[in-house]
């Protein structure tokens, strides 16, 4: 029974019996598929199992990739502008060589949409990590910025594409060295709003960040021009 | 020659019978987020030669009971699932990923002696 059992965890995808010590949260996103999946299938409803419609995108496996970084420094009284330094870092090991992925989405919660808490603007910066050994708790040295967005406050999660970097760091996982995200208070501090500042930083070292990424496998999924003839 | 009746009653002919999978019977509750189970079925029953027509069965179905009649040492045709049905899950794996996957041929729908 236990080698039939392992045979059908490879056919899931899985190499060995998974024992996570709790459930990661599942996003709405995923949650919505799968209840629209689940329905389509009671009522009997053909579906194309490998085009997520909620997404607009191909794909057959969905799969939430927990950050595994580091914030460099946070909810202590923040140095000059810069209210929140993090590296984040997805392990895209789990996608197969024979996946092609076609979305990777980086969703950053910044917490609840409250208008109690309203603070300073902020700007956020994303840059890729293109220098090795980051995993020395020393801040790493940012490379190319390809975000730079601003934050008015409030904000609820802000979701970026990382298509084209995923692939890289698939295709090549040496080069996955992580995203660098700074939070900086936008324009110049009055000294007056510092304890607002301090709060709103302090709220952010609760920041959570995720990776949504979508892979097609061929090898279950036809081209669409197949399946029509 | 007439072909024998067959001994079976109806209810022991080849069709869909009820089989709820709990996955918490399996211990995989422990990393699938949902479903907690699905109804998969299962294909039991009789493909007497009489019924192979009746029983949604396979041409070759039909030229193996035929077979059977005349050569015992032949097998009858079993009965099979002819129609699947997909379903979602979304379970974590040992990397703590939140997966969502679809997987083809899960639930039985129909059915037949092939």
């Amino acid at each position: 029974f236990q080698f039939q059992e392992h045979v059908f965890l490879q056919f899931l995808g899985l190499d060995k019996m998974p024992s996570p010590q709790k459930f990661q949260p599942v996003p709405h996103i995923m949650k919505k598929i799968f209840q629209d999946r689940e329905a389509a299938a009671t009522t009997g409803v053909s579906q194309d199992l490998c085009f997520v419609k909620e997404l607009g995108v191909r794909g057959n496996i969905l799969r939430l990739l927990p950050d595994q970084g580091f914030f460099l420094y946070s909810n202590n009284l923040p140095k000059d502008s810069s209210c929140l330094q993090k590296l984040l870092y997805f392990n895209l090991s789990a996608v197969k060589d024979t996946e092609q992925l076609t979305m990777a989405l980086l969703g950053l919660d910044l917490g609840p949409n409250t208008y109690y808490n309203l603070g300073p603007e902020l700007e956020l910066a994303l840059c890729l990590v293109q220098e090795p050994h980051v995993w020395s708790r020393s801040i790493p040295k940012p490379g190319k910025m390809f975000v730079l967005q601003s934050v008015p406050w409030p904000q609820g999660i802000l979701y970026f594409n990382l298509l084209d970097v995923a692939k890289v760091w698939n295709n090549n996982p040496q080069k996955n060295l992580g995203l660098f995200l700074e939070i900086l208070v936008k324009g110049d501090r009055d000294p007056g709003v510092n304890f607002q500042l301090e709060a709103t930083c302090a709220r952010l070292s609760r920041l959570h960040a995720s990776l949504l990424v979508v892979t097609l496998n061929p090898e279950q999924c036809h081209s669409s021009s197949r399946r029509r003839r | 020659a007439a072909i024998p009746a067959p001994n079976a009653s109806c209810k022991n002919l080849c069709h869909p019978h009820q089989l709820f999978i709990n996955f918490r019977d399996l211990g995989w509750h422990k990393w699938i987020i949902a479903p907690r189970g699905f109804m998969a079925n299962y294909c039991h029953g009789h493909c007497p030669f009489s019924m192979t027509t009746a029983l949604n069965s396979s041409n070759y179905a039909f030229m193996q009971a035929l077979m059977h009649v005349v050569d015992p040492t032949i097998p009858q045709a079993v009965c099979i699932p002819t129609k699947l049905s997909p379903i979602s899950m979304l379970y974590q794996d040992n990397d703590d990923n939140v997966i969502l996957r679809h997987y083809e041929d899960m639930v039985v729908d129909e059915c037949g002696c092939g």
